[in-house]
């Protein structure tokens, strides 16, 4: 463990929090993409396999669970909770996120660590992750304003993964043979489909103005 | 840390 993945995973947690947080006290998913949720928690569920065959570290394990359990609790909360389903954006949420899941499905039969099931899974999950954030980009440009909350739920989200990115730097150095292409170039992808996002969020921010994407 | 495959990463 290093301290860029763990301020990595602290971020990704930060990012789960502020969602539940405005999904709760707002009782509201107005500017959420169910796609993107969906997508997330089946990131999980591939990415976790070994959860109950392979024990890392307690934090590793406990990290697993809460993923698992707060991307199952928004789904179900978008899909079921009455007044949370009420606003949730289905007409603006349009994005045809079955093809990215068949593309990274198709992607990680080709390219994978190992031909085996849980590898071919994980190699999905990584490559799945990477893109289930452009529902979720495509709602936001189309619903105009962003609210605050949703906005810092992105910015974190985003973040993550680049503190990943030093993460993989930091371990190369360390050892050489530490090579994780997938999950390194997967990882670079991920965080440069958030890069116009992260410059209108660095505008917002300068001038102190509410968030607004271009349509 | 290091596991087959490596999978250590969240």
């Amino acid at each position: 463990m290093n301290i860029f993945r763990f301020l990595g995973d602290m971020t990704h947690l930060i990012s789960i929090l502020i969602l539940l947080l405005k999904i709760y006290a707002t009782k509201s998913c107005s500017g959420i993409s169910l796609k993107t949720q969906e997508l997330y928690a089946l990131v999980f569920l591939t990415r976790y396999l070994d959860l109950f065959t392979d024990f890392i570290s307690v934090y590793n394990t406990v990290m697993k669970l809460v993923f698992i359990a707060s991307s199952l609790a928004i789904v179900w909360c978008m899909r079921n909770h009455p007044l949370v389903r009420r606003s949730y954006d289905k007409q603006l949420d349009t994005f045809r996120h079955y093809f990215l899941l068949l593309a990274s499905f198709l992607l990680a039969l080709l390219l994978h660590e190992k031909f085996a099931f849980q590898e071919v899974l994980w190699a999905f999950s990584i490559y799945l992750e990477a893109v289930a954030i452009l529902p979720q980009l495509v709602l936001l440009q189309r619903s105009g304003n962003v609210d605050n909350l949703t906005g810092q739920y992105v910015f974190f989200l985003g973040a993550y993964r680049a503190l990943y990115i030093f993460n993989w730097i930091y371990r190369y150095f360390i050892d050489p043979h530490f090579t994780r292409w997938i999950a390194c170039v997967s990882g670079l992808v991920q965080t440069a489909l958030y890069a116009d996002f992260f410059y209108y969020y660095f505008i917002s921010w300068k001038n102190n103005a509410k968030l607004q994407l271009p349509a | 840390e290091q596991l087959q495959g490596g999978h250590d990463e969240l």
